[in-house]
């Protein structure tokens, strides 16, 4: 016994979410930062997020469908991390990192936060 | 899944969603 592993699925996978998300297809959450509004899919922020993790496992907030979050998230920084969470790309340039790794913290993404002390750190 | 027989694929291994219809 044994079997077949297809080794690019989870990025063939993680591609057709961010498909979904660029044409608002199956999108069931609007979160606001700082007046600008990102769709996204709950699960996917679940996965990659403490924070979201936090927020739709709590039964009060089963049918949230628009958040916003705390004025001090600088949108920029989020948009970021919401393309990191589609792509597994972080797009760090020396402008943003800063703002990148504090929504980090908020959105209590560890990992992320670690490779953006780094790269502060290295630069 | 590093089974003893694992057979890896390089393929595509779903459909892509287009960008638009």
């Amino acid at each position: 016994d044994g079997c077949i592993q297809f080794t690019r699925h989870a990025g063939d996978v993680l591609l057709n979410f961010n498909r979904l998300r660029s044409r608002d297809i199956l999108t069931d959450v609007t979160i606001q930062v700082d007046g600008q509004h990102f769709h996204a899919h709950k699960a996917i922020l679940v996965a990659c997020s403490g924070f979201f993790y936090s927020v739709f496992m709590d039964p009060k907030n089963t049918n949230l469908s628009a958040i916003s979050l705390d004025p001090k998230v600088d949108p920029k920084g989020f948009s970021i991390l919401l393309d990191f969470m589609y792509t597994s790309c972080l797009d760090l340039k020396d402008s943003l990192v800063l703002a990148t790794m504090n929504t980090a913290i908020y959105l209590q993404m560890e990992h992320v936060v670690d490779t953006c002390h780094r790269f502060i750190n290295s630069s | 899944y590093e089974g003893v027989n694992t057979i890896k694929e390089m393929g595509r291994s779903i459909h892509e969603i287009p960008r638009q219809d």
